[in-house]
């Protein structure tokens, strides 16, 4: 038996909206730690690795370890019909081939449950090592969405320069170039507000803004993203999920492989 | 430039 309740449901309507235009289909794997998922696009040019940590949840019960195989827009589409302040319950019994989602409304006058087919997956995933990276960049998730689709109107893909004097993002198409200069903030009053570039080495990397545009639908789970580069390997961007208290409930990550010259 | 693929960098498990 699987049961997790999340009375910040919330939080998991935003986790599929972050997640659901990359990937179309992809499993839950639950077990006592929490609830991981891990996917590339149809492309393998990017991957998402989620997690959602058990103590997250006010009640989280896994028997045993399970893999839930889920269609992505389906269970968007199911979350779309809790409302914003509803806690949300995930059950599903062991060799089950549904899972069934409680939405239950703050008084508890109303409740709902639905009840979806499960998918048998044949899921591929990689290793990706422990890396310590060149630059380590956090800023303002809204700053880094601002940026993605400023840049997007002159190119398909950013350079990401980042250096001790700040981060520079540029892009050039047939219209003309831009470039948004980014410095490091000095004093910051509030911490969420803060640019940071933790850097052992310079690095400048090439990235596709198609996906990082995709990235950037996580920016409603934290007030903070970190980019994280070194030369010749694929981009890590991090959304920490934080409840309304600021308790880290798990993370967002994606991976993006770097462009490179022919 | 030319797009690479994450199975350059990382291994399937």
């Amino acid at each position: 038996m699987f049961e997790a309740r999340l009375v910040e449901g919330s939080l998991l309507k935003k986790v599929m909206e972050s997640i659901k235009d990359l990937l179309n289909e992809a499993s839950w794997d639950c077990s006592g730690n929490g609830m991981c998922l891990q996917a590339m696009d149809s492309s393998h040019v990017a991957l998402v690795s989620l997690m959602l940590k058990s103590d997250g949840f006010e009640n989280y019960r896994c028997d045993r370890s399970i893999s839930l195989g889920i269609n992505l827009a389906s269970m968007s589409k199911i979350l779309k019909c809790a409302s914003n302040d509803d806690i949300i319950t995930i059950r599903a019994e062991d060799d089950a081939d549904a899972i069934t989602f409680m939405f239950e409304s703050p008084k508890q006058d109303r409740v709902s449950d639905y009840e979806m087919k499960l998918m048998n997956l044949d899921t591929e995933h990689l290793g990706i090592p422990d890396t310590e990276y060149a630059c380590v960049i956090k800023m303002p998730s809204g700053e880094f969405s601002r940026i993605c689709r400023d840049l997007s109107v002159l190119g398909d893909s950013v350079i990401i320069c980042c250096t001790k004097d700040g981060v520079r993002f540029s892009a050039k198409g047939d219209l003309g170039n831009g470039n948004i200069k980014l410095a490091q903030s000095a004093n910051v009053d509030k911490e969420e507000e803060a640019v940071v570039v933790d850097m052992r080495e310079a690095v400048t990397l090439t990235f596709s803004l198609r996906y990082l545009n995709f990235f950037t639908k996580a920016a409603p789970l934290s007030s903070q993203v970190s980019l994280s580069m070194s030369e010749d390997v694929p981009l890590m961007v991090e959304y920490k999920i934080n409840d309304k208290e600021g308790d880290s409930k798990g993370y967002v990550r994606y991976y993006l492989a770097p462009k490179i010259e022919d | 430039m030319e797009q690479t693929v994450l199975t350059q960098f990382y291994l399937r498990q």
